[in-house]
């Protein structure tokens, strides 16, 4: 099955 | 001093309905450009970013800039005793520890105010870069809501697959699968109804259903939705709120083991 990401793989905390 | 006058109250009302069910609380940040909140659910794979402005409400005043921390499930307890056709007003003072709302109704005959505590919350932001996506995708609201609702039932994801040719959506699980293929509309009179698909290259993603299907709930701000896709990158739900603003819902995908 596919791995679910989480949105800290793609934006940076400011 | 921080007091935001709105004439349908039924916007606020359906923006909450639109992030209970995702957010448990999260902080309205309050500035003269007008209100912004992003937060992301428990999980972290979605994220919802709103922003109402200054310009779209009746009266907007806003000395300081305001941070509320606010528990959505008690502000939608107030908005529940809120007419929809109430006008309504949010007041705060500066570093207020209290947010009131105000409702009026439209005769004038009947004002309620209601004071929340507000809360303490850690301010965590992700900075979402202005991209450029390879597809945008902008579908009637109902439509993709019942495309979400339908195909959830034959799987937990969904693979959004967009070309020159238009946009399908699939599922497949234990009971079989399930394919939902939208073209592009040629001229139709209503464009409300309109499916329309800006292509620079194709794309093909994998979500999960169940955020799709939370997000679907801000279905009655707008009649049309617009996605944009690129790959391996967080699908974007927007849903217009009339002329005051946005609410953007970021889902992350799911990719290959």
């Amino acid at each position: 099955d596919h791995l679910q990401t989480v949105m800290e793989k793609f934006y940076e905390y400011v | 001093m921080f007091e935001a006058r709105l004439v349908q109250s039924s916007i606020f009302k359906k923006v909450l309905e639109a992030i209970k069910e995702l957010l448990n609380e999260a902080t309205f940040d309050c500035s003269d450009s007008g209100i912004q909140l992003q937060a992301m659910d428990s999980s972290h794979v979605s994220l919802v970013s709103l922003n109402l402005r200054s310009d779209g409400f009746d009266q907007y005043r806003c000395d300081r800039n305001l941070s509320m921390g606010i528990n959505l499930a008690s502000m939608t307890k107030i908005m529940k005793c809120a007419g929809n056709d109430d006008i309504m007003t949010m007041k705060a003072q500066d570093n207020a520890d209290s947010v009131t709302f105000m409702f009026e109704s439209p005769n004038q005959e009947k004002m309620s105010d209601y004071e929340m505590k507000l809360m303490n919350l850690d301010q965590e932001h992700l900075g979402i870069p202005e991209t450029d996506y390879s597809c945008v995708i902008k579908l009637p609201s109902a439509e993709f809501a019942r495309i979400c609702r339908d195909l959830s039932q034959f799987g937990e994801s969904v693979v959004i697959s967009c070309t020159k040719e238009g946009v399908k959506f699939s599922a497949a699980g234990d009971i079989g699968s399930a394919n939902i293929k939208l073209a592009q509309t040629a001229n139709v009179d209503k464009e409300d109804e309109a499916v329309s698909i800006e292509m620079q290259e194709k794309v093909s993603l994998t979500f999960a259903c169940r955020y799709l299907n939370y997000f679907t709930k801000a279905t009655p701000l707008s009649p049309q939705v617009c996605l944009s896709m690129s790959a391996e990158v967080p699908l974007v739900v927007e849903y217009k709120i009339g002329e005051i603003g946005h609410i953007r819902y970021y889902l992350a995908p799911k990719i290959e083991e």
